[in-house]
C-alpha cells in the first residue's frame, strides 16, 4: 500500500491548510483512497478504477496521460508550483465534503476530478495515524540518510586509498625507466671501453705487423 | 655513398648507437625511440 | 530553535499514542518547552534552566550528565528501547495534565522530571504544526536524500574511474619493463657482436705477424 500526505489550501480559503492523504495498491490508476483532515475533521471518500477511465474519457484525454496528471496534482504535491488547485466544500451538516482538484493552464483552469467525501466518525485516529505514518517514514529516511553517509565515507575512502596507489604507482613506473636507464648506461659503456680496447690492439697488432719486415 | 655507410657501420650499429663513444640516458633514450619507429 | 517529535505510550496506558514535542535554543540544558497531544487534546508546559539544575542536584547526579539522559528520554525516542517510561495524568477537568519521565534500570525506575502541562486553548492549531513540522522535516531529509544519492553515485564513479587508471597503470610499468628490456637486449647483443668480431680479427692479425717470418 503506497501513500503519500501533502499540505493543500484551498482556492476558497488560501490560509486554511487541509492534509491531503493518497493511498493506493501498485498503481494510481487503479483506483485510491482519499483522505482529507483539517487537524480537527476528516473526511474520507474512494476513486475506482472505473471512475478513473471515465473522468479521463470525459474529458477526451489518454488514460495514462490523465493518470499521470493525477499523480502530480495529488502526489507529487505540486499545487505549491501553482500548477494545480483545490476546493474544499463542507457541508451544512459537514457530514460530507466536496473536494475537487483542477489543473492551471495559462489563461484556464480545467477539472482533474472530484468526489464526495464521507466525514470520518473518529478523526483522532486518522491524525494520529497521519502523524504516526510522518514519523515512520522519517525514521526511515533518517536510516537512509545514515546508511547514505557511511556508504559516502567509505567510497571517498576507497577512492582516497587507490588515487594513493595510483601516485605511488605512477612514481614507481617513473623510478623504474630511471633506474633501468642508468644500469643500461653503465652496462653497455663498460662494453664500449672494451670495443675501443680491442680497436687499439689490433691497430697496435697490424702497425706491428706492417713494420716486422724492417725492424728484422 | 658505400665510403659513407661503410663509415657508418664502422662507428654505429644497427640501431644507431656508437660502438666506441660512451652514452649516456638521453642519448640511449634517443636510440631505444628510434627502434620503436623502426620497430 | 530544535524540535523534535516523538510518539510515547504512557505505562498507565501502553495501548494509548501521544506526541511529544520538544523544543529548546541550543542546547537543552538552558531550559525546553513540552508539547504533548493525543491527536485531539494538546498540552504545553516550560522546563526552565534553573528547574533542570534543581533537579540534577536533587538527584545528586552531575549536571550534564543528567541534560544527556533528559536528551535520551524527551528527544533520543528511546522510549521505544524500553529504557524510559513516561506518565501522563489528565486532571478531572482535564485543563492540565502531569507528566513525568523516569528511566528503567534493571530493577528499579527513577524518576527523571515531572511537570504540570497545561491544556491549549486551540489544539487544532498543534495538531497542524505537528504534522507540518513532520512534512517539512520529510522534505528536508528527502532532498538530503537525493542529494546524498547522488554524491554516492559520483564517488562510485570516481573510484571506478581511478581503478581503471591504477589497473592501466600497473599494466603501463609493467610493459614498459618489459620494452626497455628487450631494447636493451638487441643494442646490447650489437656491442658483443662486434666485440666478437674484434677479438677474431686480433687473434688473426696476431697469427698473421706470427707467421710473417716463415711465409718471408
Amino acid at each position: 500500500m503506497e501513500k503519500t500526505l501533502n499540505r493543500i489550501h484551498p482556492v476558497s480559503d488560501p490560509e486554511a491548510t487541509y492534509f491531503l492523504q493518497v493511498s493506493w495498491e501498485k498503481d494510481l490508476g487503479t483506483g485510491f483512497v482519499i483522505m482529507l483532515s483539517d487537524g480537527q475533521c476528516a473526511w474520507t471518500g474512494t476513486v475506482s478504477e472505473a471512475e478513473i477511465s471515465r473522468e479521463a474519457a470525459d474529458m477526451e484525454m489518454d488514460r495514462e496521460k490523465y493518470v499521470e496528471e493525477l499523480k502530480k496534482a495529488l502526489i507529487l504535491g505540486e499545487e505549491s508550483a501553482g500548477k494545480y488547485n483545490f476546493a474544499i466544500s463542507r457541508g451544512e451538516e459537514s457530514t460530507e465534503c466536496h473536494f475537487s482538484y483542477e489543473k492551471n493552464m495559462k489563461d484556464v483552469s480545467f477539472r482533474l476530478g472530484s468526489l464526495r467525501l464521507q466525514k470520518v466518525s473518529r478523526p483522532v485516529e486518522v491524525v494520529k495515524e497521519l502523524i504516526g505514518h510522518c514519523l515512520d517514514r522519517l525514521g526511515r529516511l533518517q536510516a537512509e540518510n545514515e546508511h547514505l553517509q557511511k556508504e559516502n565515507e567509505r567510497l571517498f575512502s576507497d577512492w582516497n586509498d587507490v588515487e594513493k596507489r595510483l601516485e605511488k604507482c605512477v612514481k614507481a613506473k617513473e623510478e623504474l625507466e630511471a633506474d633501468l636507464y642508468n644500469r643500461f648506461v653503465l652496462v653497455l659503456n663498460e662494453k664500449k671501453a672494451k670495443i675501443r680496447n680491442l680497436q687499439k690492439l689490433l691497430k697496435e697488432a697490424k702497425e706491428s705487423a706492417a713494420d716486422a719486415p724492417y725492424t728484422r | 655513398c658505400p665510403d659513407t655507410k661503410e663509415h657508418f657501420a664502422r662507428e654505429y650499429d644497427s640501431y644507431g648507437d656508437s660502438y666506441t663513444a660512451d652514452t649516456d640516458v638521453a642519448q640511449l633514450k634517443e636510440v631505444f625511440s628510434r627502434m620503436k619507429d623502426n620497430s
